[in-house]
């Protein structure tokens, strides 16, 4: 899986709709002090869900919509979305995927044996028929193909909120809940507050955090 | 749960503190440790028969100890400026080559950073491009020709953003982005 | 007492928000305000006859509105890095500039900034040495060379500090001291 | 009142003996990251009377004294002195100060006559004999002349402690306490928490407090 593109239209100060392509391994973003480089950080934590205005530097949510300039009048919606490239895995990778899931279940029967309370409750034992067609199955089988588990060679996802103060959430253009955000994400290491985002001035957050906070970031990367 | 949490921490150890690990590539030497530090309920740590303190794998804190080159351990406070900076960048890599996410977005981390470390950390950045995207925004020089793409954004209307593409020549000493046609 | 307050209150005031202040000098425009906010206690705010809240000057705390050129007024917190920076520097000399002390010191405070902020910042500096002397502690070249006298600080004995004097050409690209008689 | 020279031994990486004289307006010290600039912060902050060993980037105060590297053994001392200018005040300087004191004098007795609690304690009446030999009567004779109140063309303040604990403040190479820093530096806007002394990383620190501790500044500059 890919990071594809970002697209911001009324977020912040990017009044007008900004796309950035990102076609290279490392891509820079430049400019002088208060001209929108990180407004387009908070862009990415937005629509990844992330729920404190405090967190994106404003009082209430609808701060993050683009609040008017000398020349410009206020908007009313502001909209980010980030597209994924989403291929099929190649057969190398499918086989190491499902050998890694095999061994996890192993790993949780085996401690279910031992009787150990918190594995016993996570895996489903093989004698319990599952209904193929709930998502969370659906689900599965589509994980087995690509990376994330929607049915697609790219996934888009979208973050809209209106002045009056109702959002939205979409995928691939059509609307979902912030929870299907979060599965779509599940254990990829992204997602609105994971450690593969550095905010300014913050690069020294996990140091400065306590033993038990930085546990939270291990846990994260497990 | 408990195993999984422990592969995790050891790999990411290693990959931190360990000989060819992040903190001495950062730091061009010196040492580094991540331990478990139990976390004490009430009654008495327990111990195993050897005197060794039971690690509860599932109840620990953690805790970093840094030793740059030629310096007695320091506690993480004692450093400078620049090595938490670095210290931080490491630890973040390290977690990274346990678990890559397929981008990272780095806002002027390269902040406190002298010449020197601001390449020893494109160096180490460029060795993650195998994995992951990095979006990485800066003031420094160094990084901007580290970056394979860049894109500037600028506010010709106040107070309204633009994005433009650059090439690395056309950012001004002053950092304002000059039109390519002024070249 | 309340009298010395309001007086240093208005002068600082005047001196940071007023129309040569130093926001509109650290910004090349714009307006800034320093508001008194009256702590309303649990009974209601007193007012004038005029409706105007009665400002209890012993009382209330201080709240910065910023308003860099061509943006609308923001509260502090959605300013940018660079722009909190110079917001603070400029609130700093406007309180200096109505008390001066013999000396101040700034560590790495033009970190966040751009070089077009970073020449600001210097120009603004020089203006207070009649009443003052700065320690500037920096990696910006353009600080280095606003400096009248410049002092390096190197390990070259690992984990010992030792201060020697520099010219700015001594001071290589990385940020390291070369010795004299390497020029 | 000039700052002239700071002299450090055995603080913190400064193991031996150094001096730092401050003969220009503008004084920059540079240096790779780790080498020690950041510690001649904390050296100043510490003369001047810093008590949380916190604030110093430790965790106990005897963290200031020179811990050891690897060529080296930790040393059993740590000495910072700060040394001023204290010249003769100019005639004009003298008649302004003056002319400033009986104003503020004149003012808290109009505030003490109007019978506010808060300036009547703070004047003491024409009637009232004050003896004029008191340290606080001869430091006001003093002060009239120069800035710093003590009678000699240079004041020194030193600062320091052992590795057993104790420690001790020298002004002029005459032990004192930690109050006659303090007093020496009343009202000069000097001072180990001062507005004069801007931390790494803390350059924002005055927007980021509360409007009340926003306060606390400006009645430090009253
Ligand atoms: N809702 C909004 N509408 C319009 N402008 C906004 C809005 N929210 C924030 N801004 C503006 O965005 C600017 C901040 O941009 P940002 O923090 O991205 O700057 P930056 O490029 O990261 O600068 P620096 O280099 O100083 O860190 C502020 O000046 C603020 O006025
Ligand atoms: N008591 C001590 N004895 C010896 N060394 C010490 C002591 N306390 C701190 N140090 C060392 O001082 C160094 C920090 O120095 P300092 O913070 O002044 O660096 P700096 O020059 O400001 O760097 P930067 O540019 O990164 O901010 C640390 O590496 C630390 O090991
Ligand atoms: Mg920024
Ligand atoms: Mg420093």
């Amino acid at each position: 899986m890919r990071l594809a593109k970002l697209t911001l239209f009324g977020f912040k100060s990017f009044a007008d709709k900004t796309e950035i392509t990102f076609d290279e391994a490392i891509t820079g973003i430049v400019g002088p002090n208060g001209c929108g480089k990180s407004n387009v950080v908070d862009a990415i934590k937005w629509v990844l869900g992330e729920r404190s205005s405090k967190s994106l530097r404003g009082q209430e949510m609808i701060d993050v919509i683009f609040a008017g300039s000398a020349g410009r009048a206020p908007m009313n919606m502001a909209s980010v979305a980030l597209t994924f490239d989403n291929p099929e895995l190649s057969p190398e990778v499918l086989a190491a995927r499902e050998a890694q899931m095999r061994q996890a279940q192993l790993l949780q029967q085996a401690e279910s044996i031992e009787g150990s309370p918190d594995a016993g409750a996570q895996v489903a034992g093989p004698a319990e028929a599952v209904d193929p067609n709930t998502p969370s199955m659906i689900d599965a089988r589509v994980r087995a193909r690509r990376a994330l588990p929607v049915d697609s060679p790219q996934v888009e996802i979208e973050r809209r909120l209106y002045r009056d103060g109702s959002s939205e959430y979409l995928i691939n253009s059509r609307k979902a809940r912030l929870k299907d955000i979060r599965d779509l994400f599940l254990d990829t290491g992204v997602g609105a507050d994971a450690y593969s985002i550095i905010e300014q001035g913050k690069v020294d957050a996990m140091l400065l955090a306590s033993p038990m906070e930085r546990r939270t970031v291990f846990e994260e990367a497990a | 749960s408990r195993d999984r949490f422990r592969q995790t921490f050891e790999k990411v150890t290693e990959h931190f503190a360990g000989q060819d690990g992040m903190f001495r590539k950062l730091f061009g030497g010196g040492k580094a440790e991540i331990r478990l530090m139990p976390v004490v309920r009430d009654g008495a740590e327990q111990f195993h028969s050897d005197g060794s303190p039971v690690t509860d794998w599932l109840e620990s804190g953690i805790e970093i100890i840094a030793k740059p080159p030629g310096k007695e351990p320091r506690s993480i406070s004692q450093l400078s400026g620049g090595e938490k900076a670095m210290t931080a960048v490491a630890l973040l890599m390290s977690i990274f080559r346990s678990k890559p996410a397929c981008f990272c977005v780095l806002d002027e981390v390269d902040a406190a950073l002298d010449d020197a470390n601001v390449d020893r950390f494109c160096r180490v950045v460029e060795q993650f491009t195998d994995q992951s995207h990095f979006i990485v925004i800066t003031h420094h020089k160094r990084t901007m020709h580290s970056a394979h793409q860049l894109y500037g954004v600028t506010m010709q209307e106040r107070g309204v953003s633009k994005r433009v593409s650059v090439k690395i020549d056309q950012v001004g000493p002053d950092g304002k982005i000059r039109e390519p046609q002024e070249q």
